[in-house]
């Protein structure tokens, strides 16, 4: 009697977090922009047979944001998951996997991230400020002025905008610009810039050195403006996996 | 005459009798949610 079928994968057996964990390294380690995802849920599992030791796993994962840039080189472990009332943002994704005696490898990848609904955060957290779209005015002229601000009190590098990761606007009970940007290390001082800032160009890969800042402005009831960046220092990359390109905008 | 039976009635008499304390094995998936759900 030919012998039964295995039991379809449950989404929290071992095998099918360890395929998971294996997905979303590779999802982390392939994105350039934005921050790192980590598992909420194994939403399905999908096990095709090819032979001997050897399966093709489909998975269908929800992830969720956390605080940690794509750059940092934080471990995911150590990244908080953003929480609910700062406006969560999540990500579907669909992945295949290949299991040859016992190894597991991605072999294609496809998702899809979007932030919570306005109406679930504001239901539960009325005064939250939402997530404010990433070439909205105010955010833009926040992130300038706040980069300018920092490389004119800088002694080290002149640093250059990679990408705005978030910002939220809020207009009551104060006027504030709240906005998180990535940034890159140039090869000019802050002297330098002052001089030519058009020569500041990027430090080459092997050299690179990222970082992230974060920002506050108040507008009204009265003008102040905060920032703080932390250079990550010289990460060599992976060999098959590039760092951010250099024409990231 | 035929008299209609309540569905719940039906359904009670219908149903394989289980072992005392049976509780039904948690579907496969979706699995359980690690931080919460949006």
């Amino acid at each position: 009697v030919p012998a039964a079928p295995p039991a379809p994968l449950g989404c929290d057996d071992p095998e099918s977090e360890a395929a998971a964990a294996a997905a979303v390294n590779y999802i982390n380690g392939h994105s350039h922009h934005g921050y790192k995802f980590a598992l909420n849920r194994i939403e399905d599992i999908r096990v095709v047979p090819q032979g001997p030791n050897n399966e093709i796993m489909f998975l269908e994962l929800d992830l969720l944001e956390t605080e940690c840039h794509i750059l940092s080189p934080t471990p995911l472990e150590n990244c908080t998951v953003r929480s609910f009332a700062e406006h969560a943002v999540e990500g579907d994704c669909d992945v295949k996997l290949q299991k040859v005696d016992g190894t597991l490898s991605v072999l294609a990848s496809k998702c899809h991230s979007h932030a919570d609904s306005s109406e679930d955060i504001l239901k539960v957290c009325p005064d939250c400020p939402l997530l404010a779209s990433l070439n909205n005015t105010e955010v833009l002229e926040t992130v300038s002025a706040a980069l300018n601000d920092y490389n004119s009190k800088a002694t080290d590098a002149y640093l250059r905008l990679l990408e705005i990761g978030r910002a939220k606007v809020q207009y009551h009970p104060a006027h504030i610009v709240v906005a998180e940007f990535a940034v890159g290390a140039t090869n000019c001082s802050s002297e330098d810039a002052k001089a030519n800032v058009g020569a500041c160009q990027l430090l080459p890969e092997d050299q690179s050195n990222f970082g992230f800042c974060t920002t506050t402005m108040v507008k009204r009831p009265s003008q102040d403006l905060q920032v703080d960046c932390q250079l990550y220092g010289h990460q060599v990359p992976a060999p098959d996996i590039p760092l951010l390109s250099q024409d990231t905008s | 005459s035929v008299t209609k039976r309540a569905v719940a009635v039906a359904a009670q008499h219908d149903k394989v009798p289980r072992p005392v304390g049976f509780v039904p094995p948690p579907p496969p998936c979706p699995g359980k949610i690690r931080h919460f759900d949006i």
